[in-house]
């Protein structure tokens, strides 16, 4: 573990707590995209279900029962507590698209051809694009309340921030993940356009506003 | 390097 990594899970778990946040206060789940969601669901529970089969540590059995627990209660709230608030004629990302060729990618990219090591990598795959139907709606929409994009700036932190952490374990361990570091240098390069324009306007205090 | 999965990541 080094401080790269350790920033980017409390970011991370930051992200949800921002999320979880925004839904309570506001009442509402406007502005964010259930597909997403959704999305983040199939990623933590395809990928986290190791914690049956597999001890990494105490730190990495308690992250991952909380993302799957997390994910699947904002799901929750999406679906039933608030599901007035939440508009799906502006959700209209077609994922299919999108798990299609993850799933593609999983069959040809993986570390062993097992069920679940290409379910792994179709996890890693996933998470890269799963933020896209989000994005998509925030480019629909062309603005964003403040908290939600808080939201989406700690969820970009947290990939951003295993960039380095990639290098430093390749210098530290001399041990490299081809499919983690690709699919998280695409993850974080989605996000560019989105740090523009929240650090050009949002941490200048002004409102979150693409330009039309 | 080695190639190997970084599976002790979140």
């Amino acid at each position: 573990m080094n401080l790269f990594r350790l920033f980017g899970d409390l970011s991370h778990l930051a992200s949800i707590f921002i999320l979880l946040h925004k839904i309570r206060t506001t009442r509402s789940c406007r502005g964010i995209s259930f597909k997403t969601q959704a999305l983040y669901v199939a990623v933590f529970v395809s990928r986290y279900l190791d914690i049956l089969w597999e001890w990494v540590s105490l730190y990495n059995f308690v992250m991952k029962v909380f993302f799957i627990a997390s994910s699947c209660f904002i799901l929750y709230l999406m679906k039933m507590k608030y599901r007035p608030t939440h508009d799906p004629s502006i959700d209209t990302f077609r994922v299919e698209f999108l798990v299609g060729p993850c799933a593609l990618l999983a069959l040809i990219f993986n570390y062993k051809f097992t069920f679940t090591e290409v379910l792994w990598s179709l996890s890693i795959f996933l998470e890269s694009l799963a933020i896209l139907p989000q994005l998509f709606m925030l480019q629909r929409t062309g603005e964003a309340e403040t908290i939600t994009t808080h939201y989406l700036a700690a969820l970009g932190a947290y990939r951003a921030l295993y960039i380095p952490n990639w290098i430093y374990r390749y210098f530290s361990e001399g041990v490299v993940d081809p499919i983690a570091v690709t699919a998280g240098l695409v993850q974080t390069a989605l996000y560019a356009d989105f740090f523009y324009v929240y650090f050009t306007t949002v941490i200048q205090g002004q409102k979150f506003e693409l330009p039309a | 390097p080695t190639w190997a999965p970084a599976k002790d990541e979140l």
